[in-house]
């Protein structure tokens, strides 16, 4: 039978409400469902499937293929790369990049790697204290300076102390930034410029809406992202953002952060997130 | 651009001769894309834009306005509704426990609000009552240093409550108070049942709920949860210096009904102002 379009609409809409509702953000949904519709009108539903059930599975399969990038072997990358490999962690203000800076370490050095972290946020109040603290509970090298200090020098010195004395991973936090402050999309894009990372990650919050979209683009767009985490998943944060990040940039998430413990790192699935998104 | 969506349906209403059923059910989807993409509440977009239609439909425009300035009165009366208009925050001598997700900006907040309480006269005190943070007490001194407020913190005792208590008693003479706590959210019991310890040896007379502009349909369901527990008497919305709408304030007044009481537009010290409720509503709109 062919498919009723007044059907159609109420099915799709009931489906772009779920997906709103796990902060998939507007302008994503959009592309999803008129790529849906295009799909599906004018084909004929087998007898005994119920409309519901044929869309339901259409959008699933359009979700994948937007989710399933490329995914990030992370540990092959860390393996496989020349040394040190140099990664540098950005994002907007409070989205977790000096947890899960901590987080990687010491999963890295669950597989023996040797790390060196290096202290780039000389701004904000306490954050070169924050790191020091997790770098003595994990036992690993942090490079800073004063508060202050420019940041590109103490990621040039960490990269240099690590080449001094073959350490595996460099890692670079950097301060929180607005995506829509120039001045400090700059700096960052000088930091890059000075450190020379090979792998920059984008850290963004799954408790963001449809701001992730903007975030991720204008990152993407200053100093391209090679891929992201997403923090707060255990928020009860449906993650719909890792869809809209996936979609906006084309890069894939990862990790995700489901708590503040180092253990709290899990690597991302895209089966996972399906069933989230859907429940 | 959802904002660009929207005016150009309203420009067709300016252009028809009356509102008809068609014309408002295109609005209400272009006004529903809009409140959905500034993050507001599904739930709580569907119950608006409802309303809105109906209102539409059913009420006269006043003397002299167009069909157009009739709907766009009747999103914004809807939208003030909710937020209940800006409120003022007391200058008499009070306790203040700020609550919220993680990273939203509650103690870059304090800092804030230290100054600001300062530059009226007012003696300030801080407790540093995060005991879970990495170095929440060394970047709550910074910030004291900086407002030129005292801190009393404890750095290593794990017993928010104590900390608090003690900090209560040496500040007996401080006009306002104010007390951080660490970042929590809904599903974390233990951290729940500490909130709400704090707030009854405490008795905070104010407590705000520090809420990102950017987070999205948790805004509504997490506040609801802290709501529950400590009372919430005011909101503090953050980063509307970035490009978030800040739906989620809404989600989070409707759900409160605590109105927002400043906005943070920063990450220096000064970057606090009134919340402004027309300004807030046109931003939203796009
Ligand atoms: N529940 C939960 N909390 C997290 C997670 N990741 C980070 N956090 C918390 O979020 C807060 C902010 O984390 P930070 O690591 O300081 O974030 P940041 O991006 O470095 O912040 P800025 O440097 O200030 O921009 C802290 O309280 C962390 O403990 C996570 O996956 N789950
Ligand atoms: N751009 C901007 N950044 C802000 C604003 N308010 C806070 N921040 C930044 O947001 C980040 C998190 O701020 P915190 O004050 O540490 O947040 P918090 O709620 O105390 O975090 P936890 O204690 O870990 O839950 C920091 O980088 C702040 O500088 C604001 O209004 N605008
Ligand atoms: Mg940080
Ligand atoms: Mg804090």
């Amino acid at each position: 039978k062919k498919i009723n379009k007044k059907k159609l609409d109420s099915v799709i809409w009931e489906l772009e409400i779920a997906l709103y509702e796990s902060d998939v953000a507007t302008s994503v949904v959009e592309e999803i469902k008129n790529k849906l519709k295009s799909e599906i009108e004018g084909v004929r539903i087998r007898r005994g499937l119920s409309l519901e059930k044929v869309i339901t599975r259409a959008l699933k399969n359009a979700i994948s293929n937007v989710l399933a990038i490329d995914p990030y072997d992370f540990d092959r990358v860390i393996a496989e790369s020349k040394r040190p490999i140099i990664m540098m962690f950005v994002g907007v203000n409070g989205t977790g990049k000096t947890t899960s800076i901590a987080k990687i370490v010491h999963r890295l050095h669950k597989n023996n790697y040797s790390c060196v972290v290096a202290a780039c946020d000389t701004f904000r109040a306490g954050a070169i204290e924050q790191l020091q603290k997790h770098a003595d509970k994990l036992n690993v090298k942090l490079v800073k300076q004063g508060a202050g200090a420019d940041p590109a020098a103490i990621a040039f010195d960490a990269v240099e102390h690590a080449r001094a004395r073959n350490k595996d991973v460099v890692l670079i936090d950097t301060a929180g930034r607005m995506h829509s402050n120039a001045n400090l999309m700059s700096e960052m894009a000088k930091l890059k410029r000075v450190a020379k990372p090979d792998v920059i990650i984008f850290v963004g919050d799954a408790l963001a809406g449809n701001d992730a979209v903007e975030q991720a683009m204008k990152f993407e767009e200053c100093v391209g992202i090679d891929a992201a985490i997403l923090s707060k998943i255990d928020a009860d944060a449906k993650g719909g953002a890792a869809l809209s990040i996936a979609h906006a940039v084309g890069k894939p998430i990862m990790f995700v952060g489901v708590g503040q413990e180092y253990k709290d790192l899990q690597e991302f699935n895209p089966h996972w997130m399906l069933k989230r998104l859907f429940n | 651009n959802l904002g660009e969506s929207l005016r150009n349906t309203l420009k067709k209403i300016a252009k028809a001769s009356h509102i008809d059923k068609n014309l408002i059910k295109e609005i209400v989807r272009d006004i529903q894309r809009a409140l959905l993409s500034a993050d507001v509440n599904v739930k709580l977009v569907l119950k608006l834009t409802k309303e809105v239609e109906r209102r539409a439909l059913e009420e006269k425009p006043l003397a002299g306005m167009s069909g157009r300035e009739h709907v766009i009165r009747i999103i914004y009366d809807e939208l003030v509704g909710v937020l209940g208009g800006a409120r003022e925050v007391s200058l008499k001598k009070h306790v203040i426990m700020m609550v919220g997700l993680y990273g939203q900006g509650k103690t870059t907040t304090i800092g804030k609000l230290s100054k600001f309480f300062s530059k009226k006269g007012l003696q300030v005190g801080v407790i540093a009552g995060d005991v879970h943070r990495p170095a929440a007490y060394e970047q709550l001194a910074q910030l004291g240093e900086q407002a030129k407020v005292p801190i009393y913190g404890e750095p290593g005792n794990k017993d928010a409550v104590s900390i608090v208590e003690r900090g209560l008693k040496k500040m007996l003479k401080k006009d306002i108070v104010i007390i951080d706590t660490s970042g929590r959210h809904s599903l974390e019991q233990d951290l729940i049942d500490e909130m709400e310890n704090i707030y009854k040896v405490s008795k905070a007379d104010e407590r705000f709920l520090v809420i990102d502009a950017a987070v999205g349909q948790q805004a509504g369901p997490q506040a609801k949860a802290f709501h529950e527990t400590v009372h919430i008497t005011g909101v503090i919305m953050t980063k509307l210096d970035g490009t978030a709408k800040g739906g989620g304030a809404i989600s989070a007044v409707s759900v409160t009904k605590a109105p927002i009481v400043f906005i943070g537009i920063g990450e220096h010290m000064d970057d606090l102002e009134m919340f402004d409720p027309p300004r807030f509503i046109s931003r939203l709109l796009g």
